[in-house]
C-alpha cells in the first residue's frame, strides 16, 4: 500500500454535496461511487441524479431514509440507468418517480460486493485502489460538532446510521486516517469531508464496506 | 416507523434554537476536553448543525439503515491486480 492515496488526487471524485433536510445520505454515497467508478473507467466525471435514487428505489424510503444496500440490490438487479444530475436535479424531498425511456442515456452498475472489513483495514485499503471509492456506513452521533482533525473517539461501531465516501487514506503521520467525503456541505468538517482514524474500526467504518463495478 | 417523514417541531422558536445552541457549546467544551494532549484529535465546535439538538439532528441527518454485511475472507478472493 502506499503511504497516502486519494482518489480526489485522480480528479475522479464529484464536488461535495449537500443532502439538505433530506434523509437521503444512502444515496448520496451510492451515486458518489457510481461517479467515481465510472470516472475511473475513463468517462467525464459527472454528477448523476441523486434525486433520482431518492425517488425510484422502491425499496427504499427516500429522504426518510434507506439502506446503501437495498440501493446497491435495486441499481443491479433493474439494471438501473441512473442519468445526470441536471437531468433529474436533486429538490431535497421525495418525489414521483420520473421513468426515461430505454433508449435514454444513463449509466448502470455491474455488480457490487459488500463486506465486513473489521480488522482488515489493510485489505478494505486495497479494495479503495482496486475499485475506487468504498460506500461505508458509519455511526455518525459526534459528527454533528465535528470541526476537523482525526476522528478516533466518541464514536461507536455497531450503531451504523450514516452513509458516506471513503476517496482515500494517509498514512503519513503518526495516526492514519481514512479520508471520508460527506454529503452535508463544503462548510462542513475539513471542506466537506471528514479524517477518520484508521486501524480501530471507528466510527464502525469497516463493518459495512461496498464495492461499485462498472 | 422509520418511514415516516420527520416532523420536528417547526419553525422552531429562538428559545428552543438558543437552548440547543446552548447544549452544544456545552457539548462542544466536553468532547475538546477528553484528549487534549492527543496528536491530531479531531476538534469540536460550532457549525450549521449547532442550532439542534442531538436528536433532532439525528432524526433528520443518520437515516442510513444498517445491514448485516458477510466477513470479508481475502482467502475466497483472487488475487488482486497490480495498481499502478
Amino acid at each position: 500500500l502506499p503511504l497516502r492515496f486519494d482518489w480526489r488526487d485522480k480528479q475522479v471524485v464529484t464536488q461535495v454535496r449537500n443532502q439538505q433536510m433530506c434523509g437521503g445520505c444512502w444515496a448520496f454515497s451510492v451515486v458518489g461511487a457510481v461517479e467515481s467508478a465510472y470516472a475511473i473507467k475513463g468517462k467525464p466525471l459527472e454528477d448523476l441524479s441523486v434525486q433520482q435514487v431518492i425517488d425510484c428505489s422502491y425499496n427504499n424510503y427516500g429522504c426518510n431514509g434507506g439502506s446503501t444496500l437495498n440501493a446497491l440490490n435495486w441499481l443491479n438487479k433493474m439494471q438501473v440507468k441512473l442519468v445526470k444530475d441536471s437531468e433529474y436535479p436533486f429538490k431535497a424531498q421525495n418525489g414521483l418517480c420520473h421513468y426515461f425511456s430505454g433508449s435514454h442515456s444513463g449509466f448502470s452498475i455491474k455488480g457490487y460486493s459488500a463486506y465486513d472489513f473489521s480488522d482488515q483495514e489493510d485489505e478494505m485499503a486495497k479494495a479503495l485502489l482496486t475499485f475506487g471509492p468504498l460506500v461505508v456506513i458509519v455511526d455518525a452521533v459526534s459528527w454533528q460538532d465535528y470541526l476537523g482533525g482525526i476522528i478516533q473517539h466518541h464514536c461507536s461501531s455497531g450503531e451504523a446510521n450514516h452513509a458516506v465516501l471513503i476517496t482515500g487514506f494517509d498514512k503519513t503521520g503518526s495516526t492514519p486516517y481514512w479520508i471520508v467525503r460527506n454529503s452535508w456541505g463544503s462548510s462542513w468538517g475539513v471542506d466537506g469531508y471528514a479524517h477518520v482514524k484508521m486501524g480501530s474500526n471507528v466510527c464502525g467504518i469497516a463493518d459495512s464496506v461496498s464495492s461499485i463495478f462498472v | 416507523d422509520s418511514r415516516a417523514p420527520f416532523t420536528p417541531t417547526w419553525p422552531r422558536s429562538r428559545e428552543r434554537e438558543a437552548a440547543a445552541f446552548r447544549e452544544s457549546l456545552n457539548r462542544h467544551r466536553y468532547l475538546n476536553s477528553l484528549f487534549p494532549s492527543e496528536n491530531s484529535t479531531a476538534f469540536y465546535g460550532i457549525n450549521q448543525f449547532s442550532y439542534l439538538f442531538p436528536e433532532e439532528f439525528k432524526a433528520i441527518y443518520l437515516r442510513s439503515k444498517p445491514s448485516k454485511f458477510p466477513r470479508y475472507s481475502a482467502e475466497v478472493h483472487m488475487s488482486i491486480p497490480n495498481v499502478s
